[in-house]
């Protein structure tokens, strides 16, 4: 059983990239089978994962649009059982050229069904919109993770975006299920952060991975080295954190 | 003459919003006469100025679509010489049903045609995205304010921004001219933000303001207060740092 699941939320910046590639990194590293899918055309999760973007002859671009199959464009990462469906700037087009086609919501669930089976998870890094390109995420997906940045503003766009989830669960795809909230950024001496997590829990209750993320700079150094957290440095906060998330996500799906 | 400036990056959270409110008040407290407005459908700018989005009975939307005079849109802030075009959720339908009309990156600008010379500066708060309510701003403006958190992943969305501004200005505007880079969020005991304080330097040289916006918690804390920061604290790092900023930017443009 495949397990798959958009990591999305359109407010910018809270942590959806950060989360994809690393979750992916500790799922691997709990022995897992697992596929990073980069919908972002910024392809931060492809650099991400120490990949340059001007160096792909193919991308999700090409899979999504059926000119080639899905598993030429998927290449395996440094690290053992994690692939990677990459992303570039072509992917831009994408979102123009699919509004036009009959089931524009159902590419990116058609391309990962010839696949599905080879990977317990597959991960979908979502751009900071609400388009069409998140769409097919969320229809090809059978979960949703949503990053949450403690901050005033990122508490703002929750209700827009789980409108945006009941949507697409009552259209297009009736089996997505949200997974939980996962608090990143969190940190400890500023006391929005507290705010925000009182108020979520309070929200949302058993709907909130129990895992926190804390904001921790050697996340955000490590993309600029190519690496996951846990070839940057594994022994750091966000290592710890990322590895407890891959433990609490695996404990809450089938054991497939 | 009214300067119409777009703050605008499709990385997401890399300080848009906290700009173009935080910028306007600047400007307002200097005398000058400063129109925000907000084009991202997540309504932080709004917010952040202290109104609920709810509670409104027109925004931006309705004067986009010519449904009513834009001037009945635009309401008066807390701050003296400061008013706002404010957004809803509505916002988001507005991309889907420009797409189709001929002219679609034009509305915005022929909406702020009605009512410039009523204001010194037009600020346009963008959504963090490439699709059709950004190019309206970047049709709409004469200039751009890029913000760049100090971060690697805001890095790699550079070039595809330049890339957009130069097809915008090859095409439906051809006066758009880029006033400069912003650094955002830079913290001095981070080795990224210095590196990248370095390379933007190295490559953009005159085009990077010389104020730079160091991480201030009290930034990300007052519009959780719904207030600008030189209502909620006007002594701190983050207030005389878009202070400066408005005063470089009065230097930068004409003395009209
Ligand atoms: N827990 C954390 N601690 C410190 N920095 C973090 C953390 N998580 C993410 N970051 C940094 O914050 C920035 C934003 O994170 P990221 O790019 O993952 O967010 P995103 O939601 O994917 O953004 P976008 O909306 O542009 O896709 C990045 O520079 C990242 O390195
Ligand atoms: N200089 C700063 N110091 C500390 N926090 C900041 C600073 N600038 C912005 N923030 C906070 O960082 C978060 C992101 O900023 P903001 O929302 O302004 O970015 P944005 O680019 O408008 O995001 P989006 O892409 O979603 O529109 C917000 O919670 C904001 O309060
Ligand atoms: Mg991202
Ligand atoms: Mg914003």
């Amino acid at each position: 059983m495949t397990e798959i699941i958009a990591v999305a939320n359109q407010k910018g910046g809270v942590g959806k990239t950060t989360t994809a590639v690393n979750l992916s990194a500790a799922l691997a590293l709990e022995g897992q089978r697992v596929l990073l899918v980069d919908m972002d055309p910024q392809g931060n999760a492809t650099s991400g994962c120490g990949l340059e973007k001007e160096d792909l002859t193919t991308s999700v671009y090409d899979a999504l649009l059926e000119n080639i199959p899905v598993r030429q464009a998927i290449i395996a990462t440094s690290m053992k059982g994690m692939d990677l469906l990459p992303a570039n700037g072509n992917l831009i087009g994408a979102e123009v050229e699919l509004v036009h086609e009959i089931g524009r919501e159902y590419f990116l669930k058609r391309c990962l069904e010839r696949i599905s089976g080879e990977y317990r998870y597959v991960l979908i890094d979502c751009p900071p919109s609400l388009g069409l390109l998140t769409v097919n995420a969320l229809t090809a997906a059978n979960e949703v993770i949503v990053p949450l940045q403690c901050e005033f503003y990122a508490m703002e766009g929750l209700s827009q975006l789980l409108r945006t989830l009941r949507l697409i669960k009552n259209s297009v795809n009736p089996r997505l299920h949200m997974l939980g909230i996962l608090l990143t950024m969190f940190d400890v001496r500023n006391n929005i952060s507290h705010q925000v997590r009182e108020e979520v829990c309070r929200h949302f209750r058993d709907r909130v991975f129990r895992t926190v993320i804390n904001r921790n700079v050697r996340l955000s150094e490590a993309p600029s080295f190519g690496k996951n957290i846990f070839e940057y440095d594994e022994r750091c906060v966000g290592a710890l954190a990322y590895q407890t998330l891959a433990k609490e996500l695996m404990g809450k799906g089938g054991n497939g």
